[in-house]
């Protein structure tokens, strides 16, 4: 079951590593950032991960709606991994539109273990096809869940966003979701 | 099966994107540590990817044997992926001591989805444990040799070292096994 290898690797080899440190990171970003005062108001200070159905990702999140805008990236993190001297890990700050007009920060990006997912879909040798790939997204989906709450280190931390495609000819779909999530937070 | 997806994974989301720029990566180090001509001789331009078979991964390769020592990082190479704006991928260069004195320098890493492998050994909500884990380390080293054997843009550009635990007790056995690689590419 590909999903739930993914999730784990997702969590071990990221999540568990990065959401320690996400608090800090915010912290030293509004500290250089102090002019244009970000993640003040409805802004989180939660890693928000998107985790579409259809598994359709875009590398670039304002591709997708307009209404969201890259702000910055938070400072690099850097850790020794498996041979690698100072890998990066690093997460972009975008700036998302309400309807009123009004500006709210959050670190957001998407799942990327979904596009492996969505890849080994479209390779013949790689052993399963589209119409298993959503119920794969499920279960990646369900297994990081779980995961997630019992874990100590990322609690409070991050908020996972399952995206439905049914809406997508709504060209602000992605922002209205994000927002309702970060209204949630209150 | 974990490792059947985890060799797609390290396959789709690493190596199809790092090989094909690794000879310029090279040649572009090369020209910035000209004083010091690394990867004259024997050094290797492909990636050597190491896959111990009891998934047992150091973070720096100098702490496994001393006569390998780390030289530099390739230039970043930046890439805009699921949302995060020009995530950093880098590998790091080693000078490998023979018997003779004589350094060899080489881009090498452990396959870091067998950290993956190794910790979900260790959780017991993961679902597999140690006894099976020797046996998912062997499938994934099979998926991904036939993956990469398949593959246009990896075709010539790496080298899978399957390192045998069973001579750790050997504190040059890392730099031996590196060093026979390199050989055979003469
Ligand atoms: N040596 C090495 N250097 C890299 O830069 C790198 N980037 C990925 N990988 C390995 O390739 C495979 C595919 O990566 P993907 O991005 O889909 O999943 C990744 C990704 O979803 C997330 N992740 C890891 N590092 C980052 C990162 N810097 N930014 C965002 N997400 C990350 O966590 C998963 C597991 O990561 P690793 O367990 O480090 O191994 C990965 C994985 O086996 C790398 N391996």
């Amino acid at each position: 079951n590909v999903a739930h290898g993914l999730a784990w690797s997702f969590y071990l080899g990221y999540l568990r590593l990065v959401l320690p440190c996400l608090q800090d990171s915010i912290e030293a970003f509004c500290a250089t950032h102090w002019a244009s005062r970000p993640f003040r108001g409805r802004g989180s200070r939660k890693l928000l991960i998107l985790v579409p159905l259809n598994a359709n990702i875009s590398h670039k999140l304002e591709d997708e709606d307009h209404n969201i805008r890259f702000y910055d990236n938070l400072p690099n993190n850097e850790i020794n991994r498996a041979g690698v001297r100072g890998r990066v890990y690093k997460h972009s700050v975008y700036s998302v539109m309400d309807e009123n007009g009004k500006a709210h920060e959050c670190v957001v990006e998407y799942a990327t273990p979904l596009l492996t997912l969505y890849s080994m879909s479209q390779e013949s040798s790689a052993g399963f096809g589209e119409p298993e790939r959503r119920q794969q997204v499920l279960l990646f989906y369900r297994t990081l869940q779980e995961i997630l709450e019992h874990s100590l280190e990322c609690r409070n931390r991050y908020k996972l966003i399952l995206l439905n495609d049914k809406h997508d000819e709504d060209p602000h779909f992605l922002s209205k979701a994000i927002l309702r999530h970060l209204e949630q937070q209150q």
